[in-house]
């Protein structure tokens, strides 16, 4: 399997999927976060994939990134980070 | 399992595979996408047939790069399919570039994407527990593939058990009986009224067993429940049935691992039908690290199958896969169950799919799709000693409510 590198691979992911803002996927813009957000998503993920939620980009996560997957958002309906129902 | 929120009405629905995969034989793959929805159908009563032409409910395609749905493919490996969910018309996308297989471990697997895609199509999302097959991560050929117990839960949170037994084969399966309707009192057949329930409809706990049986708890008696009421012969003493167990329970539930879990102060006793699971009881704050003693109530949540306490004006989420169980957000406002008062006597996950929450001689049914008390007529308070528990003279809609006698639900 192709190694997935890079925080903006990272980032791309967890906007696929439903982590982080659709807005970072937009490949004409520069996209800059907070750190807990960051740390947060990738926690969240991590958490999503059966893995040590850490919030730490490490090679285990990087790894699971890079497996063949559904395109369907992981957070989608009763997702937690609505902010309104 | 997770629930996206929507479903189809109907459950005869039809397909149909409007643009084939270019390197297999159309026999084959219609058999393989027919193996894929029988997945599901064996555990509801939905049924697929194939169409080739004309309207139908999920269209099938096979396409590369951009296709139109501005959601492009991304070549071979990463993202393999895609479909949408019922209120999205259900359509099911697969990537042409994949190099797709039937019943062999070289390639990608047919078979076990097209069942994952089509439970999107049919409402659910994706599913924490790794070895459902509705977990996000492609997991390979699977020669002996059985649907994880999670998906059974979640598909038969939406459409219900099957109710045919076609599948009857394979013991120990769920799902061959019926889901039995809202127990309710009727005016054509009365149910012999209990004193001490219609006196007082007030009760500790509710729960549903493991083989479908509804029981209320009360003090140092029991009750089961019946289309219509409370079943003949009761009430009977909760130490006999439960040995070992004490009365005046605080909150129970029935897991997905089909075990019976009693709360009462800070301790809990865990029950395989009606025999003690071990040495019990045991501390709360031991099994169930995070969670308060002295419970008002708890239940396993249709919307996404995970454990939820109340006590007081909070509830707390417990997930036992999850490390700590039990989140740092929790516990919440029990306001955000929008409707439902705080200090709640019992609640109950039925099996009809809804939630109901007990408190005085009251009850709300909870929609678990739209996330609020169904705003029915009768409105919800409702009698809970009319409904529940067949008694015939007690008022339909809460006490001292205007519910009229016509108000057929």
């Amino acid at each position: 399997a192709p190694t997935f590198g890079g925080a903006d691979k990272a980032m791309m992911y967890l906007a696929q999927y439903g982590y982080l803002s659709p807005s970072v996927r937009n490949p004409s813009s520069g996209h800059i976060m907070d750190e807990s957000s960051w740390r947060r998503a990738i926690a969240e993920f991590q958490s999503f994939a059966g893995l040590n939620a850490t919030g730490e980009l490490d090679e285990e996560t990087t790894k699971v990134m890079s497996l063949p997957r559904c395109g369907v958002r992981d957070k989608v309906g009763f997702g937690e980070s609505r902010a309104k129902r | 399992y997770a629930l996206q929120g929507s479903r189809w009405r109907v459950k005869n629905l039809t397909y149909k595979i409007s643009k084939y995969p270019s390197k297999l034989n159309r026999a084959e793959v219609d058999n393989e996408l027919a193996k894929a929805f029988s997945v599901w159908s064996d555990y509801t009563d939905l049924t697929f047939t194939q169409k080739r032409s004309g309207q139908v409910h999920i269209e099938i395609r096979f396409e590369k790069g951009e296709h139109g749905d501005g959601d492009p493919f991304d070549g071979p490996g990463g993202t393999l399919a895609h479909a949408y969910f019922p209120v999205y018309g259900g359509d099911a996308h697969f990537d042409d570039a994949e190099m797709w297989s039937i019943n062999s471990r070289r390639g990608t697997n047919l078979f076990q994407v097209a069942a994952h895609e089509f439970g999107h199509s049919l409402g659910l999302s994706h599913s924490d527990v790794r070895s459902a097959l509705m977990a996000p991560f492609y997991r390979g050929y699977d020669p002996a593939f059985q649907l994880d117990q999670d998906d059974i839960q979640g598909i038969q949170a939406l459409y219900g058990h099957k109710t045919q037994t076609d599948i009857g084969g394979l013991p120990g399966l769920p799902g061959a009986a019926a889901p039995p309707s809202v127990p309710r009192a009727t005016t054509q057949q009365p149910s012999a009224e209990d004193p001490a329930l219609c006196g007082d409809p007030k009760f500790d706990t509710i729960f549903n067993s493991a083989d479908g049986g509804t029981f209320i708890f009360k003090g140092e008696h029991y009750w089961r429940l019946t289309e219509d009421g409370v079943a003949s012969g009761y009430p009977r003493l909760i130490a006999r049935a439960w040995p070992g167990l004490p009365g005046n329970i605080d909150a129970a539930f029935t897991y997905k691992n089909g075990k019976t879990y009693f709360f009462k102060g800070s301790k809990y006793w865990r029950y395989n039908g009606q025999k003690m699971d071990g040495d019990y009881p045991k501390d709360i704050s031991e099994g169930f690290t995070g969670i308060p003693d002295n419970l008002d109530a708890a239940l396993v949540w249709s919307g996404n199958g995970k454990i939820y306490f109340y006590k007081g004006t909070k509830f707390w989420r417990f997930d036992p896969s999850q490390r700590p169980p039990v989140k740092a957000t929790y516990p919440k406002p029990l306001s955000n169950w929008e409707g439902i008062p705080d200090g709640i006597d019992a609640a109950l996950q039925y099996t009809n799919g809804y939630t109901y929450f007990f408190k005085g001689g009251s009850y709300w049914r909870f929609n678990d799709r739209t996330f609020s008390v169904d705003s029915d007529n009768p409105a919800f308070p409702r009698s809970t000693a009319f409904w529940w528990l067949g008694c015939s003279s007690a008022p339909r809609g809460t006490v001292g409510g205007n519910a009229r006698l016509s108000d057929a639900p």
